[in-house]
């Protein structure tokens, strides 16, 4: 599914140069289900984006079903984000102009769903993230963990491959928070592959393994189950 | 301190509204240190930008310092806001154009502090919460955790008698997590007013009480001293 091979990410800010990742290598198999936890600052949100094919490593290689993602155009990243990936953003990125149930919609529109369909399957992701109730809100006339929620469901709207979550629950109380990886879970069995960005221990538990990242390294990569 | 009487805050959306807080009474008394728990949508951060001086209610006081804030004009808010609280908001809500310690600073201007004195409290600050080699990148150029310590930075500027904290550790891992509660609770030794949303049960027993908000009402405000 997975192949990072020597991933680096470097951001140069001109005097300065942020070493953000310094040579990440890993291999996660489809319907896995990781956990990747670290420090505030330590590169996770900027592997996800590698991994979600929204930016390019500096150097390095990163393969999604045996296609070297490093090497294809702009167009096919594109098809790829939209068809294989659901990515839900660590500070949500909804557009504001658009209703919770609109947002949701949008990976339907680009994957060409017919009105009816996208508005049935949207309604349905947001019933099941608990917001029936606040479908036709704007992100401004939500609250933070309802954005969230908003940001998951859309995550989910075209079925992806790939689930990757960063701090999916960060803005959730204990309970909404458990639903959530209660869905994710399910998705999991079903066979997506699901890796979720984490500060919460519990969230990490209800996972298989746990890839530690400090200072743009990893500094384990743990099994929980044993094996 | 603060006394909130029978607080109410409609949303009206025109063919629905929303009572996101239906009657809401308490009291804070100076130095004390909060904690408003209950579940994502229950009216928590409503609540914040009532006792913040952000908005009004749409019935019931607020009184703070004797001051009843649900009658004062505008400009006489801004004061209060600027000299009396340090707000950190949920989503951080930092200016993108300006750096980091550009953002700390903010509060500084406002108070009339001399250009030499702000970027030596800003720089001050950014290095209590960790952030001492990021202070100039701008919010997109920060994780998600860097940009939330630098709302608290922010927030604590103007040295505020009251400290108001929206989930301030949500992007935090553990440990920079418990740095933040350890630089809260030393602000509370020094007599500051702090009441903090949070998720999170290891944050609010380091409190010394918590209310409890469920669908716009307190639903219980207990004493984690046993007083
Ligand atoms: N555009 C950028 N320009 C310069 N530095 C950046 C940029 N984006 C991120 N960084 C830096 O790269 C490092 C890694 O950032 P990243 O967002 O991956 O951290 P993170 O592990 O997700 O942290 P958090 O848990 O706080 O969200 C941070 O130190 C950050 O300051
Ligand atoms: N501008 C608005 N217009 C309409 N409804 C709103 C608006 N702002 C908030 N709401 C609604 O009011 C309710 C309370 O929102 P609030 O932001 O106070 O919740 P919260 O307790 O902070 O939740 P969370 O833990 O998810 O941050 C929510 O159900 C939300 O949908
Ligand atoms: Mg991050
Ligand atoms: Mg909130």
């Amino acid at each position: 599914m997975f192949e990072a091979r020597n991933v680096t990410k470097v951001y140069d800010m001109g005097a300065v140069q942020v070493h953000a990742l310094r040579g990440v290598s890993f291999t996660i198999e489809q319907g896995e289900m990781v956990a990747i936890m670290g420090p505030s600052g330590s590169g996770k949100s900027t592997l996800m984006q590698l991994m979600g094919c929204l930016d390019r490593p500096t150097s390095g290689t990163i393969v999604l079903d045996g296609e070297d993602v490093t090497q294809v155009r702009d167009d096919r990243l594109a098809e790829i984000r939209n068809k294989k990936i659901g990515f839900v953003f660590q500070q949500f990125n909804l557009l504001p102009r658009l209703s919770a149930v609109e947002n949701v919609e949008l990976p339907l529109v680009y994957a060409g769903v017919g009105r009816r369909e996208r508005r049935r399957r949207a309604l349905e992701l947001l019933e099941a993230v608990g917001l029936g109730e606040r479908v036709h809100h704007r992100p401004n006339e939500l609250s933070g963990g309802q954005k969230q929620r908003v940001a998951i469901a859309r995550a989910l709207a075209n079925e992806p491959a790939v689930i990757l979550a960063d701090e999916p629950t960060g803005a959730l109380d204990t309970r909404t928070g458990a639903e959530i990886m209660q869905l994710l879970a399910r998705l999991n069995e079903q066979g997506h592959t699901v890796v979720i960005v984490t500060h919460d221990p519990e969230v990490a538990s209800r996972t298989r393994r746990v890839i530690h990242i400090r200072d743009g390294l990893i500094s384990k990569d743990e099994r929980l189950d044993g094996s």
